[in-house]
């Protein structure tokens, strides 16, 4: 564990309180896109699987499980949370998510680095979790209305992203056989949609347009 | 060992 890891996995659960937190106290999730959120729990679900057959550390299980459990959380308010499911952009939020799943699910059974149950599912995991923040992105676009907390949720999610990249940058220098090419180039495209994002949200920013 | 290594990730 360095510190670029422990930031980048400080920064991604603090992305998610951030938006349990407006969802829970405010009752609202307006400018949160569902699909985006169905697709973490996903990601979620397939790469934690291992859960049950191999112990790395009391640290990894405890986040697993916060994972899992926050991200679908977020799922169950959004969709049966009365209040909060009426704040919900149901018209504005229609990307097709199973676009994203298929391809993603097709990409894993084709490269993956070994080809069992579990590792095709984390692979897939790691696929679909690079392209999971496209609804959230159209619907920010679509909606042109950021909040505060839905603003922040993406700023910690893009920063949770370039840690790990240094993270790695860091293992990949210390650790003799730290070679992951899936896990990397994955990261990577999840890594510039963030940039993209920020370099719209920016332009906005610089324009006086500002943030409403 | 590899294995191990690439799973201690969240």
């Amino acid at each position: 564990m360095n510190i670029f890891r422990l930031a980048g996995d400080m920064t991604h659960l603090a992305s998610v309180l951030v938006l349990l937190l407006k969802i829970h106290t405010i009752k609202s999730c307006a400018g949160v896109s569902l699909r985006t959120q169905e697709l973490y729990a996903i990601v979620f679900a397939t790469r934690y699987l291992d859960i049950f057959t191999s112990f790395v550390s009391v640290y990894n299980t405890f986040m697993k499980l916060v994972f899992l459990g926050s991200s679908f959380s977020i799922v169950w308010y959004m969709r049966y949370h009365k209040a909060v499911h009426r704040t919900y952009d149901r018209e504005q939020d229609t990307f097709r998510h199973w676009f994203l799943v298929l391809p993603c699910l097709v990409l894993a059974l084709l490269i993956h680095e070994k080809f069992t149950f579990l590792e095709v599912l984390w692979t897939f995991s790691l696929y679909l979790e690079a392209v999971a923040i496209l609804p959230q992105l159209v619907l920010l676009q679509r909606t042109r209305n950021i909040d505060n907390l839905t603003g922040q949720y993406i700023f910690l999610l893009g920063g949770y992203r370039g840690l790990y990249i240094l993270n790695w940058i860091y293992r990949y220098f210390t650790e003799p056989h730290f070679v992951h090419w899936i896990t990397w180039i994955a990261g990577l495209v999840q890594t510039l949609l963030y940039a993209d994002f920020f370099y719209y949200y920016f332009l906005r920013f610089i324009g006086g347009r500002g943030v409403e | 060992e590899q294995d191990l290594e690439s799973k201690d990730e969240l």
